[in-house]
Parts: structure tokens; sequence; C-alpha cells
């Protein structure tokens, strides 16, 4: 563990705890997108499925546990409490999402670590991470004004990885053998997808203005 | 070696 790694899985906690901040004190989902919470939920659930198998520490079970639960959570929230599923943006929050499912689970059977159920979806949970916020931020788009729960939530996911690509770096330059391209190559693109979304929320932060993404 | 086999990262 290192401290970029310690501050990417932190900055990932806060995310939630923002999200869940938003849907249980507002009791609103509005501007949050119910297909980039179900890939989360899918991203999780492929990942660690090694929950019960491999144990790394309790620090790493521990947080497995709360992403996986938190993601569920989330989505059984907006789709089960009718006062919060009131308020979701189901007309604007059209993206096909399947279609990134299918592209990550077909790449995933092209690009993996080692061919085993485990490996590949290990695989795909990686790819599908990468391009979960879609929906997102094409919602964003399409909604126009960002309520500030909803603003830091997508600024604090879209942090996290880039804590990560300081820890891959770190890692390479401290550990002989290490070499996760898979996980980096996704974490770059991952990253690069919130680039203007970290420019419009600067420059708001700065103008001190109201977050808006240009359609 | 198993250590590395493992995905020891969230």
């Amino acid at each position: 563990m290192n401290i970029f790694r310690f501050a990417g899985d932190m900055t990932h906690l806060i995310s939630i705890l923002v999200l869940l901040l938003k849907i249980y004190a507002t009791k609103s989902c509005s501007g949050i997108s119910l297909k980039t919470q179900e890939l989360y939920a899918l991203v999780f659930l492929t990942r660690y499925l090694d929950l019960f198998t491999d144990f790394i520490s309790l620090y790493n079970t521990l947080m497995k546990l709360v992403f996986i639960t938190s993601s569920l959570a989330i989505v059984w929230c907006m789709r089960g409490d009718p006062a919060v599923r009131r308020t979701y943006d189901k007309e604007i929050d059209t993206f096909r999402h399947y279609f990134l499912v299918l592209g990550c689970f077909v790449l995933a059977l092209l690009l993996h670590e080692k061919f085993t159920v485990q490996e590949v979806l290990w695989a795909f949970s990686i790819y599908l991470e990468a391009v979960a916020i879609i929906p997102q931020l094409v919602l964003l788009q399409r909604s126009g004004n960002v309520d500030n729960l909803t603003g830091q939530y997508v600024l604090f996911l879209g942090a996290y990885r880039a804590f990560y690509i300081l820890n891959w770096i770190y890692r390479y330059l401290t550990e002989a053998r290490f070499t996760r391209w898979i996980a980096c190559i996704s974490g770059l693109v991952q990253t690069a997808l919130y680039a203007d979304f970290f420019y419009y929320y600067f420059i708001s932060w700065k103008n001190n203005a109201k977050l808006k993404l240009p359609a | 070696n198993s250590e590395d086999d493992l995905h020891d990262e969230l």
C-alpha cells in the first residue's frame, strides 16, 4: 500500500458517501444516472469475485464489501424507494449502456491476463469501470444545471483513478516486476473522460459560478 | 508466484 493508492481509495469512498448523502439527505436522485450506478454495481460484482477466495488484508476485504453493498444499495434505492424514484431523470438518462457492457465483455475476451473466468471478468470490470461514467456525464450535459453534491460526487469519482495513476507510477518505479497494463491504460482512459468535467468544474469554482456543462 | 497473480488493488 502507498499513499497514492490510499488517497485514491479514500477519495473513492468519499465520492460514494457524497452520493449517499445527496440521495438520503435530499431524498432526491435528480442529476444522477441510474445507468452509471448499475454499471458500477456490475463493475464491483465482477471484480471482487475473489472476495471469499483470496484474502489480501482486512482493509482490502472491508473496502470490497463497502463498495459492493453501497453500489447495490444506491441502485436498489433509485429503483425501489418511491420518493427517490420519482425524482429520477428517466427521460434524459437514456444512454444505451448495454453497448458499453457488450463492448467491454468482448474486449475482455480478447485482452486479459489469463483466460480464466475470474481473470476475464476482472478485465471486463476494469474496462467497464473506465466507461461507466459516460451515461452520467451525458445526463449532466443534457440536464444543464448540476447541483453541488452531484458535482462533488463526479469530481471525487474522477479524482480517485487519477490517484491510482500516481500509485501505478510509484509502484512501477519502486517494485521490480510491476506491470499492470490493463489497469493502467484503462485508468488513463477513465481519467481522460473526466477532463472536460474537471475543466468546467475548475472554471465554475474560480468564477464562483454554478457548474454548467455545455450541451 | 501467487503474490503476483493476486489482484491486490481495489
